[in-house]
């Protein structure tokens, strides 16, 4: 991309793997076989968004996605979440043929919030059953 | 970088991705968006400090898995020490609210200590509206005491919490009694009031809302001014300013849509 020779303030940058990528561990892939389905955590912090001054907690939100390759061969050129989707109805149709995706949630897990409302009072907020944060993998 | 390795596949985010990414988190926490509050003051750090503490205790259970209740002297540790032996079972009502509030203290006003006794003190607090499809589980009127100068350790003081229900010209306003404890006048430590009855009528009628009053006696049922006896007001440090705290439960599951 050209870069823009703005003054404007230098803000931080957000590197994500590329949604279209096969994933990211695929240079490791290649060379040392498959690579398992493992569990991976996208953290964005709140100081990055500019909302420390009226989220008091948490820093910031960690976002889970699996990754790497299921033992089930689904379809090679699918995300290992996507797989674990298919994977488990495919085993609800057929439960003996299919065994269960290692990588599909198996909890619901509750996110608490701590910030300031317009009042200046303080709030505190919890979810239940609102977040992924366990699978199989 | 991941695990040493440099990864092309990384690239930059785009501002309607940043958009989109936060717009996915403040609907995933619940929140309105940020706060604009007014008049923009500094408020008192108490309450945040005590939230604080919540959230960390709620946290904590959060990570320890569904169904573990809360023993109240992890929860009393947690939400700083104190003094009072009648805080109602903070243990059970943290860990299944929904929603906390705590309420910053807006009017206080005080007898003109040459007016004859008793002496009190009223706080009023503006109670954000009721969340929606939320009930009140308990509230707390929580003040501050410190170590007053030039009295004995060892004597006794009763501070009682009334709700103002009417107020009346020139006469004193009609009260219902809140709740009432005995503290040892040398002790120095958070008071917490029990005025879940109140701030119900509070919610649910706004009007209703006069605030309360308190009073501070001795054994010899002898009026006293809650600033003789080390209570902390507005005027004080703002860690140790009055606040009040209300718990909420949600009246039925409260269907998100799935994520």
């Amino acid at each position: 991309a050209v870069r823009h020779n703005n003054p404007r303030k230098k803000k931080p940058k957000h590197d994500l793997p590329h949604p279209n990528r096969p994933g990211i561990f695929d240079q490791n892939h290649a060379s040392s076989g498959r690579q398992g389905c493992k569990k991976h955590e996208l953290y964005v912090s709140f100081s990055d968004l500019g909302w420390r001054d009226w989220v008091l907690a948490p820093t910031g939100y960690s976002a889970y996605y699996c990754d790497g390759e299921c033992d089930y061969p689904l379809s090679s050129c699918m995300n290992a979440t996507n797989h674990a989707t298919i994977q488990a109805l495919v085993h609800l149709l057929k439960p003996n043929e299919v065994p269960k995706a290692c990588c599909a949630p198996t909890k619901l897990s509750p996110i608490s919030v701590l910030f300031y409302d317009d009042n200046n009072n303080v709030i505190l907020k919890k979810h239940r059953n609102m977040v992924v944060k366990h699978c199989g993998c | 970088q991941v695990e040493g390795v440099a990864h092309s596949s990384f690239r930059r985010l785009s501002g309607r991705e940043k958009k989109e990414m936060q717009k996915e988190i403040l609907s995933l926490l619940g929140l309105p968006g940020r706060p604009r509050p007014h008049p923009p003051l500094r408020p008192p750090s108490s309450a945040p400090l005590f939230m604080l503490d919540l959230y960390h205790a709620v946290s904590s259970e959060d990570d320890d898995g569904p169904g573990l209740g809360f023993s109240p002297e992890v929860v009393s540790h947690a939400a700083l020490p104190t003094l009072s032996t009648h805080t109602p079972p903070l243990g059970t009502v943290v860990s299944e609210a929904d929603t906390v509030m705590s309420f910053v203290n807006l009017v206080e006003q005080e007898k003109d200590l040459l007016q004859p006794r008793p002496y009190w003190k009223d706080f009023r607090f503006d109670l954000t509206p009721l969340p929606q499809g939320e009930t009140v589980t308990a509230a707390e009127f929580r003040i501050y005491k410190t170590l007053p100068v030039g009295w004995r350790a060892n004597r006794t003081l009763h501070i009682s919490v009334y709700e103002i229900q009417r107020e009346k010209r020139y006469r004193d306003p009609d009260l219902a009694l809140l709740d009432m404890q005995s503290v040892p006048t040398g002790q120095e430590g958070w008071l917490a009031f029990d005025v879940t009855s109140a701030s119900n009528r509070w919610l649910l009628n706004p009007r209703s809302n006069l605030g309360i009053r308190l009073y501070v006696e001795t054994e010899e049922d002898r009026s006293l001014s809650a600033g003789w006896v080390g209570l902390v007001g507005r005027r004080g440090p703002r860690s140790k300013q009055p606040f009040m705290v209300t718990f909420f439960r949600a009246s039925q599951a409260p269907c998100r849509p799935p994520r």
